[in-house]
């Protein structure tokens, strides 16, 4: 999985 | 987490609750652009679909859950509760013109191509804009409430301090996301001249007034 598979940032 | 992503999404939430405070006792939305906090609740409810089927934190989750609800209260603040003293004449940016392109960037720049990758980056896209009836709100009428002027900063300063946050992640995770660095430092890039008045007046105790 890439670092933005899910957005952790608002 | 680090600092400065924590100042801005505080920042963030103060400007939300600046916005009530001065629905709530001026008992008016007077200077508020309409369209902007409906361009705010599409950026929210795009964005945080991933609410039901992705997990971040407790901290991630009652963010979401407050910007999702914090924009439909005010939008029922506006068209109900105090709905006389919206003026729709004077908000009068025709939003299309954001929609479309925005449509357009998330179909063209996205990081997978499944329904809910393609809002989020269209939330991004739009989030970036979004401000900007109400800055021509602001223009056109040349005044703001100094109440309101706060609230505009707050927003601001929310995707300013992102920027910090993005080169501090960059160096310490090797993280770069494209679509929100870009849309970040545009978003941040439409509110210079607002600054520049509120640095230079309203912090200096007088009144914001654009020179005509």
């Amino acid at each position: 999985d890439g670092p933005y598979e899910h957005h952790d940032e608002l | 987490m680090n600092l400065f992503r924590l100042f801005g999404d505080m920042s963030h939430l103060a400007s939300i609750l600046i916005l009530v405070h001065k629905i709530q006792t001026t008992r008016s939305c007077r200077g508020i652009s309409f369209k902007t906090q409906a361009l705010y609740v599409t950026v929210f409810v795009s964005r945080y679909l991933d609410l039901f089927y992705d997990w971040v934190s407790l901290y991630n989750f009652f963010m979401k859950v407050f910007f999702i609800s914090s924009s439909c209260y005010i939008l029922y603040l506006m068209k109900m509760k105090f709905r006389p003293t919206n003026d729709p004449s004077i908000d009068t940016f025709r939003i299309e013109y954001l929609l479309g392109p925005c449509a357009i960037l998330a179909l063209i720049f996205h990081y997978k191509f499944t329904v809910t990758e393609v809002l989020w980056s269209f939330s991004i896209f739009l989030e970036s804009v979004a401000i900007l009836p109400q800055l021509f709100m602001l223009q056109r009428t040349g005044e703001a409430e100094t109440i309101t002027t706060h609230y505009l900063a707050a927003l601001g300063a929310y995707r300013a301090f992102y920027i910090p946050n993005w080169i501090y992640r960059y160096w310490t995770e090797d993280i770069v996301d494209p679509i929100a660095v870009t849309s970040g430092i545009v978003q941040t890039a439409l509110y210079l001249d607002f600054f520049y008045v509120y640095f230079t007046k309203v912090l200096q105790g007088q009144k914001f007034e654009l020179p005509a």
